[in-house]
This record gives structure tokens, sequence and C-alpha cells, in this order.
């Protein structure tokens, strides 16, 4: 499974 | 966006203008340590490389710019223009100590093994103990001034009130990042100390002096 966390905070 | 991610942002911004503001209305950066700045920088630095690689919103985009420029902004003037007033004497924590033991956990413990996604873990985990070389120099000197007391007080409660934010997030989006919740606990609890003399202290308008 491919990893698509975006980190949304700061 | 919730009201209590909003506030801990506007908390770590006030925190991050108070401390430029206090060193430039002074002349001087006595009393703040420059490895708990350094290691700000390195934070911010390894964490927010992302500005090259997603994109989130304007708003983030901006604070974290901010953020960058601040950190930067705050060497500058501590190791370049009022480099005399730099009490290094007092600031004597081994910042090894903390970037070797984070550098190691973000390998260890992280959610998928890329360069980005350890360069933001570690700056996670370094973030947490970041604190730590001020609060040495403050028991060392046994006092803090006015402005520096209310700096780590608005930076302390940026995190505890992030802490708020993950518990919103989890019940209304199902959030979850342990990685960010644990570590933001421990930065919390390094200041609990602190919050104690502010409260009892500063914010009875004395100044910030340890038994």
């Amino acid at each position: 499974e491919e990893f698509d966390k975006v980190h949304d905070e700061l | 966006m919730n009201i209590f991610r909003l506030c801990g942002d506007l908390s770590h911004l006030l925190a991050i203008l108070l401390l430029l503001f206090k060193i430039w209305k002074t002349r001087s950066c006595a009393g703040i340590s420059g490895k708990t700045q350094l290691l700000f920088t390195i934070v911010y630095t390894a964490r927010y490389l992302d500005l090259f690689t997603s994109f989130v919103s304007v708003y983030n985009s901006v604070m974290k710019i901010v953020f960058l420029t601040a950190s930067y902004g705050t060497l500058y003037l501590m190791f370049y223009k009022f480099k005399p007033t730099y009490d290094h004497n007092h600031d004597s924590f081994r910042i090894l100590y903390l970037i070797v033991p984070a550098l190691v956990l973000s390998f260890i413990i992280v959610h998928v093994y890329t360069v980005m996604e350890i360069l933001w873990t570690f700056s996670i985990y370094l973030e947490a103990v970041a604190i730590m070389p001020q609060l040495f120099m403050v028991s060392r000197t046994g006092e803090a001034e006015t402005i520096t007391s209310h700096y780590l007080f608005a930076l302390g409660s940026y995190r505890a009130l992030y802490i708020l934010n993950w518990i919103y997030r989890y019940y209304t989006e199902d959030f979850l990042d342990w990685i960010t919740i644990m570590a933001g606990i421990v930065q919390t609890i390094l200041y609990c100390d602190f919050f104690y003399l502010y409260i009892t202290k500063v914010l009875k308008g004395k100044r910030l002096s340890l038994p």
C-alpha cells in the first residue's frame, strides 16, 4: 500500500 | 482547521514574534538559549522541506515560511548582530544528547522509510525536547525576564492546544497520529513546572525567579 499521508499541521 | 489548532498556531506565532521583539527592543538576547533557538531552526528546516513537495493551503505555506524566516532571523540576531549579549556561559546544555536520540528514534518509530518522512519524524521528536536547553538556562540563572516568561508560556501553550486539537480531530475526522500525539504530550509535560511558576508568579506581577 502506498503511503500518501500529507502532514497538514504545522 | 478547528479553534484549538488555530489558537495553537497563533500562540506559536505570538511566541516567535515576542522573542524577536524582545531581542530587538532590548538590543540584547540575555537569558535566551541560543542552543534552543538552533534546535528550533533545525526542527523547522527538517519539517518544512515539504514546502517543495506538497501543498496543503496558503495558510499552511505562509505560516511555514514565517516560522522559518523568524527562526533564521533569531539566529542571526543572537549569533551575529547582538552576539556580545549572548550569555553562552549559562547555555551549557549538551544538545547532542537531544539530537542523537531524536535521530535514532526517528529511524525506529516512523510511518514509512522515506527521507522526507524520516526528516519529518525527526523534527517532531526533536521539537518535543528542544526547549530543554532554555529551561536548563532558566534553572541555572534562577530567573527569567518577564517577556521571556511570556515567550515561554506562549510556546508551551501551543503544543498543549494541539493536544486538544488532536482529541477534537479524533472524534470528528478519525484522525490519529501517535507519533505527534506522544511527542506533543512529552513536549507539554516539559513545560508543566514552568506553567506553575508562570501562573503563581508572573501573572501576579512578580518576576520569575526560582527559590
